[in-house]
């Protein structure tokens, strides 16, 4: 059986929140080191992979591997009942129809509990290469946020591209162009404010706005997000969560003239 | 202009 508790449910009430308009239908993998998700959107240009670590949750207990087929929707409804700062504990039995959700406010002697029913979700997993990334570009969610927010007013597609001087996001449509750079900044005073490029060559790649306006709801879950960009391969954008669990969002590029 | 690429031209299946 599961048993995976959360001190706050904020961690998981944001996570599903930054999913639930790319991907409708999805598996919750659980098995001992955590509990994973990987879903495409309906189109097939996005990829969403969640890892929620074991050590994430206090208590974790997962004796076998457990499939939870979950409309996030409905998951979402759920959820909307917990308090950001409410216990969440996740259970279910090993061949389940139902995953338990009790949120407990310990100040309040609060305890709500809900099951939300599972469904049989046939899903196929991709492999994700490990790739050596021509730049991985890490600047705070909240600018990476407003620059796809800004270009989005622009055109319906940018091009970000990396060099040694820094990254540039561009766009042209049919208004005029806009462009936002930004150059390696470390302040040692603010290091959520730190702008960092590795780079092992220059690469420029064009994506959709649509998609990248919708990976930035995951904003709230880390003040920092990882762009990894290499020559004709999906764009990994990534919000790091404490302890090694993460959400990462793959885009394919966008090809041809 | 450029068209959408797919991820399933780029990840395979398990």
């Amino acid at each position: 059986m599961l048993e995976a508790r959360l001190d706050t449910a904020n961690l998981f009430k944001s996570a599903v929140d930054a999913i639930k308009d790319l991907v409708q239908d999805c598996n919750f993998d659980c098995n001992d080191s955590g509990i994973a998700l990987q879903a495409m959107d309906n189109s097939h240009v996005a990829l969403v992979s969640m890892m929620l670590k074991a050590e994430a949750f206090s208590p974790f207990r997962c004796d076998r591997n457990i499939a939870l087929g979950v409309n996030l929707t409905s998951l979402t409804k759920v959820l909307r009942a917990a308090g950001r700062d409410d216990t969440l504990t996740l259970k279910a039995e090993d061949a389940p129809d139902v995953l338990n959700l009790v949120f407990e406010a310990t100040a309040q002697d609060r305890i709500s509990e809900y099951d939300l029913k599972l469904m049989d979700i046939d899903q196929e997993h991709l492999g994700i290469p490990d790739t050596e990334y021509a730049a991985t570009i890490s600047m705070p969610s909240a600018e990476f946020k407003r620059i796809t927010t800004d270009l989005m007013a622009m055109s319906e597609s940018v091009t970000i591209e990396a060099t040694k001087d820094g990254v540039k996001f561009s766009s042209t449509g049919d208004i005029g162009n806009g462009s936002i750079t930004l150059r390696q900044h470390t302040p040692v005073d603010k290091p959520n404010e730190t702008v960092e490029i590795e780079l092992s060559e220059p690469v420029a790649l064009t994506f959709s706005l649509k998609y990248l306006t919708n990976f930035c709801k995951a904003q709230p879950l880390s003040n920092q997000v990882k762009l990894c960009l290499s020559a004709e391969v999906p764009l990994m954008v990534e919000y790091g969560l404490e302890g090694g669990s993460y959400l990462r969002f793959y885009l394919a590029p966008k090809i041809g003239d | 202009a450029k068209g959408q690429g797919s991820i399933m031209s780029f990840f395979s299946k398990k």
